[in-house]
Protein backbone atom coordinates (compact mmCIF):
# COMPACT_ATOMS: atom_id res chain seq x y z
CA UNK A 1 0.00 0.00 0.00
CA UNK A 2 1.42 3.30 -0.72
CA UNK A 3 2.65 5.44 1.88
CA UNK A 4 1.42 9.03 2.95
CA UNK A 5 5.22 10.07 4.02
CA UNK A 6 6.11 12.94 1.76
CA UNK A 7 9.67 12.49 0.18
CA UNK A 8 9.60 15.84 -1.73
CA UNK A 9 11.47 18.90 -1.05
CA UNK A 10 11.50 22.47 -1.66
CA UNK A 11 14.39 24.53 -2.86
CA UNK A 12 17.18 26.37 -0.56
CA UNK A 13 15.77 29.46 0.04
CA UNK A 14 17.79 32.40 -1.31
CA UNK A 15 18.07 35.59 1.38
CA UNK B 1 0.36 14.85 15.63
CA UNK B 2 -2.05 15.99 18.44
CA UNK B 3 -0.11 13.78 21.10
CA UNK B 4 3.47 15.45 19.59
CA UNK B 5 1.99 18.73 19.97
CA UNK B 6 1.07 18.60 23.55
CA UNK B 7 4.40 17.30 24.70
CA UNK B 8 6.15 20.10 22.73
CA UNK B 9 4.32 23.13 24.14
CA UNK B 10 4.94 21.08 27.49
CA UNK B 11 8.87 20.79 26.87
CA UNK B 12 8.77 24.40 25.56
CA UNK B 13 6.46 26.20 28.39
CA UNK B 14 8.08 29.97 28.11
CA UNK B 15 7.07 30.16 31.77
CA UNK B 16 9.60 27.58 32.86
CA UNK B 17 13.32 27.92 33.26
CA UNK B 18 14.44 24.15 33.45
CA UNK B 19 14.38 21.58 31.08
CA UNK B 20 11.27 19.36 31.54
CA UNK B 21 13.43 16.32 30.47
CA UNK B 22 10.27 13.86 30.93
CA UNK B 23 8.41 15.82 28.18
CA UNK B 24 11.26 15.91 26.17
CA UNK B 25 11.89 11.77 26.24
CA UNK B 26 8.19 11.52 25.59
CA UNK B 27 8.36 13.76 22.77
CA UNK B 28 11.18 11.91 20.88
CA UNK B 29 9.36 8.66 21.67
CA UNK B 30 6.28 9.53 19.85
CA UNK B 31 8.39 10.76 17.21
CA UNK B 32 9.00 7.64 16.13
CA UNK B 33 5.61 6.69 16.35
CA UNK B 34 4.03 6.45 12.35
CA UNK B 35 5.71 7.24 9.17
CA UNK B 36 4.30 11.16 9.49
CA UNK B 37 5.92 11.31 12.98
CA UNK B 38 9.14 13.02 11.95
CA UNK B 39 7.83 15.14 9.22
CA UNK B 40 5.04 16.32 11.75
CA UNK B 41 7.74 16.74 14.62
CA UNK B 42 9.89 18.87 12.51
CA UNK B 43 7.07 20.97 11.61
CA UNK B 44 6.38 22.09 15.03
CA UNK B 45 9.67 22.29 16.15
CA UNK B 46 10.57 24.68 13.66
CA UNK B 47 7.56 26.93 14.41
CA UNK B 48 8.45 26.97 18.13
CA UNK B 49 12.15 28.08 17.19
CA UNK B 50 10.62 30.61 15.34
CA UNK B 51 9.10 32.27 18.20
CA UNK B 52 10.19 35.42 19.41
CA UNK B 53 9.86 34.37 23.10
CA UNK B 54 13.53 33.91 23.85
CA UNK B 55 12.93 30.97 26.31
CA UNK B 56 10.38 28.72 24.24
CA UNK B 57 12.93 28.97 21.22
CA UNK B 58 15.61 27.84 22.96
CA UNK B 59 13.82 25.10 25.05
CA UNK B 60 12.96 23.88 21.01
CA UNK B 61 16.42 23.96 20.29
CA UNK B 62 17.21 21.50 22.93
CA UNK B 63 13.98 19.15 21.83
CA UNK B 64 15.79 19.16 18.38
CA UNK B 65 19.13 18.27 19.54
CA UNK B 66 17.83 15.42 21.98
CA UNK B 67 15.87 14.24 18.77
CA UNK B 68 18.96 14.54 16.61
CA UNK B 69 20.40 12.34 19.08
CA UNK B 70 17.86 9.63 20.18
CA UNK B 71 15.71 9.30 16.62
CA UNK B 72 16.83 7.41 13.60
CA UNK B 73 17.22 7.60 10.07
CA UNK B 74 14.18 9.13 9.03
CA UNK B 75 14.41 12.03 11.67
CA UNK B 76 17.89 12.51 10.19
CA UNK B 77 16.90 12.45 6.45
CA UNK B 78 13.80 14.81 7.28
CA UNK B 79 15.57 17.57 9.08
CA UNK B 80 18.41 17.58 6.34
CA UNK B 81 15.92 18.40 3.74
CA UNK B 82 15.66 22.16 2.18
CA UNK B 83 12.21 22.13 3.91
CA UNK B 84 13.15 21.98 7.49
CA UNK B 85 17.00 23.76 6.96
CA UNK B 86 14.98 26.80 5.32
CA UNK B 87 12.88 26.94 8.74
CA UNK B 88 16.13 27.33 10.24
CA UNK B 89 17.34 29.78 8.30
CA UNK B 90 14.60 31.90 8.29
CA UNK B 91 15.36 32.53 12.11
CA UNK B 92 19.07 33.85 11.02
CA UNK B 93 17.73 35.98 8.13
CA UNK B 94 16.75 39.60 8.91
CA UNK B 95 14.81 39.41 5.96
CA UNK B 96 12.84 36.57 7.74
CA UNK B 97 12.32 35.97 11.78
CA UNK B 98 15.92 37.27 12.56
CA UNK B 99 14.29 40.55 13.16
CA UNK B 100 12.92 39.41 16.71
CA UNK B 101 14.64 36.55 17.24
CA UNK B 102 17.57 37.13 19.75
CA UNK B 103 21.19 36.64 19.54
CA UNK B 104 21.17 34.05 21.92
CA UNK B 105 18.74 31.80 19.92
CA UNK B 106 20.91 32.95 16.26
CA UNK B 107 23.94 31.41 18.05
CA UNK B 108 22.43 28.57 18.77
CA UNK B 109 20.51 28.00 15.81
CA UNK B 110 24.01 28.53 13.95
CA UNK B 111 26.02 26.33 16.20
CA UNK B 112 23.58 23.86 15.24
CA UNK B 113 23.55 23.69 11.50
CA UNK B 114 27.54 24.00 11.60
CA UNK B 115 27.52 20.67 14.25
CA UNK B 116 25.17 18.86 11.74
CA UNK B 117 27.89 19.93 9.08
CA UNK B 118 30.28 18.00 11.35
CA UNK B 119 28.27 14.99 12.28
CA UNK B 120 26.37 14.45 9.00
CA UNK B 121 29.32 15.18 6.14
CA UNK B 122 27.10 12.96 3.69
CA UNK B 123 24.48 15.17 3.81
CA UNK B 124 24.96 17.26 1.02
CA UNK B 125 21.95 19.63 1.79
CA UNK B 126 23.08 20.59 5.08
CA UNK B 127 26.95 21.31 3.57
CA UNK B 128 24.86 23.80 0.44
CA UNK B 129 22.97 25.22 3.41
CA UNK B 130 25.74 26.12 5.71
CA UNK B 131 28.10 27.62 2.61
CA UNK B 132 25.12 29.98 1.37
CA UNK B 133 24.70 31.09 5.07
CA UNK B 134 28.65 32.02 4.85
CA UNK B 135 28.74 33.57 1.57
CA UNK B 136 25.91 35.82 2.49
CA UNK B 137 27.61 36.88 5.61
CA UNK B 138 25.29 35.75 7.91
CA UNK B 139 27.70 33.06 9.50
CA UNK B 140 31.24 34.10 10.09
CA UNK B 141 34.04 31.75 10.74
Amino acid sequence: TASFHDDSDEDLLNI
Amino acid sequence: PGQLQRWLNEATDPSVSEENWECIQRFCEQVNVGTEGPLFALRLLAHKIQSPQEREALHALTVLETCVNNCGDRFHSEMAKFRFLNELIKVLSPKYYGIWSSEKVKSRVTEVIFSWTVWFPQEVKIQDAYQMLKKQGIVKE
